[in-house]
């Protein structure tokens, strides 16, 4: 990992390599899980974070369910490594690491992600066919199982915000199920994007409040003006609903309906200039002030047992 | 591979609900060459909308014919996507040597 650029944008296989050198470098707290294949059978990779102990509770990320957003994987791939260092040093990462597991998938959309190395940057849903249509993909934060079809969302497979012929329609999400399911001892996921300096959380497919919005909006402002500490970057924080738009078939309601109290969805940096074309010299940046907003809620995940 | 020459990315900031289903309508079902990168939502947040070279002068004109105010995010997408290359190459030369 010594030789690995995290100030540069890197291709899947890059990152993929990368990986399995962070897994080779500290081999007793990371390890690989493969949790299931895309649409285009490229394997869909989960980094786990563990000190031991069977069936902890757990704390899931992903990054880059939408492809385009090229600063969530590199985010993903700086806050794994920053979790794997600082276990034994960092005595947040280490509480964390003794008593939970972490779990980051860092490329969510791999279909989607070589498609926007390959040939379109601006891809943004999965890679998969839609029957009786030209138009290739799904939205994947509107297929989940969460208000299903509802506002925010397009039966049309030629829009952006597609969401599938049916919840879980794609492999990709299914995976994601599956795996948090299966696991049964999920306390927090966060789904990170970008680009509009938010951290939202359930509801989205409604407007009306979740029954522990109260806590969560504590939570998200305490985590949005740490963030503001390092370099002063302003965010808003509040329902995904109430905050931008009502969007149903989201990675958080899906998390929240399903008994994951602390379901959050973080929209990183906007420097008004970029959108989704953030240079790379603001990678670390991002990576850097999102940490500690991150860092609030998995201790606050820690300390809130439920 | 995919290029974006001379297409723009429009800072769109809407006045009203009015403006915001108008913006609504520049959607990618009706427009499949427009792309919002943030969609319109609600009063106090702008969008942004990716124009291909193309079409600009039309959704300048659209947006100008209802006093949508924006300006331009991006003069040239392209041009950002080159440098973005250029950098990552540069990156993977100096690990190489």
């Amino acid at each position: 990992t010594s030789t690995f650029d995290f100030g540069s944008y890197h291709t899947l296989d890059e990152i993929y390599d990368w990986m399995n050198t962070l897994v080779h470098d500290h081999p007793t707290l990371v390890s690989k899980v493969q949790i299931g294949q895309s649409y285009e059978s490229r394997p869909l990779y989960v980094l786990k974070f563990s000190t031991g102990g069977s069936n902890r509770s757990a704390i899931w990320l992903d990054t880059g369910i939408h492809s385009r957003e090229w600063i969530t994987q590199a985010v993903g791939v700086w806050t794994a490594n920053k979790i794997a260092t600082g276990y034994g040093q960092d005595p947040s990462i280490t509480a964390i690491l003794d008593s939970m597991d972490v779990f980051i998938e860092i490329i969510a959309n791999p279909d989607g992600f070589a498609f926007t190395h390959s040939t379109d940057r601006m891809w943004r849903k999965t890679r998969s066919i839609n029957a009786g249509s030209h138009c290739i993909g799904v939205d994947p934060n509107r297929n989940w199982d969460a208000g299903f079809g509802g506002s925010g969302s397009s039966s049309n497979p030629c829009s952006e915000l597609y969401r599938g012929p049916y919840a879980h329609s794609e492999g990709e999400v299914q995976a994601i199920v599956d795996f948090i399911c299966g696991h049964g001892n999920v306390k927090a996921v966060i789904s990170i994007h970008s680009y509009s300096q938010m951290l939202l959380f359930p509801y989205g497919y409604k407007t009306a409040p979740a029954p522990n919005h109260q806590e969560l909006n504590e939570l998200a402002k305490k985590a949005v003006s740490d963030l503001a500490t390092i370099f002063g970057t302003k965010y808003t924080y509040g329902s995904i609903a109430e905050t931008i738009y009502v969007a149903a078939g989201t990675t958080v309601d899906w998390a929240y309906k399903n008994g994951v109290k602390y379901s959050f969805t973080f929209e990183l940096r906007d420097t008004g200039h970029y959108g989704f074309l953030l240079p790379s010299n603001q990678i670390i940046p991002t990576a850097t002030e999102t940490w500690p907003a991150l860092l609030d809620i998995m201790i606050h995940v820690l300390e809130h047992p439920y | 591979k995919k290029t974006f020459v001379g297409d723009q990315v429009l800072h769109i900031t809407p006045r009203d609900e009015e403006q915001i289903t108008l913006l609504r309508l520049l959607d990618d079902q009706t427009h499949p060459e427009v792309n919002y990168w943030r969609h319109p939502s609600i009063l106090g947040h702008p969008a942004d909308l990716l124009v291909p070279s193309s079409r600009l002068q039309e959704i300048k004109g659209f947006l100008d014919s209802h006093n949508i105010s924006y300006s331009t995010m991006i003069e040239d997408v392209q041009k950002l996507l080159d440098e973005e290359m250029k950098t990552m190459i540069k990156s993977r030369r100096t690990r190489s040597s």
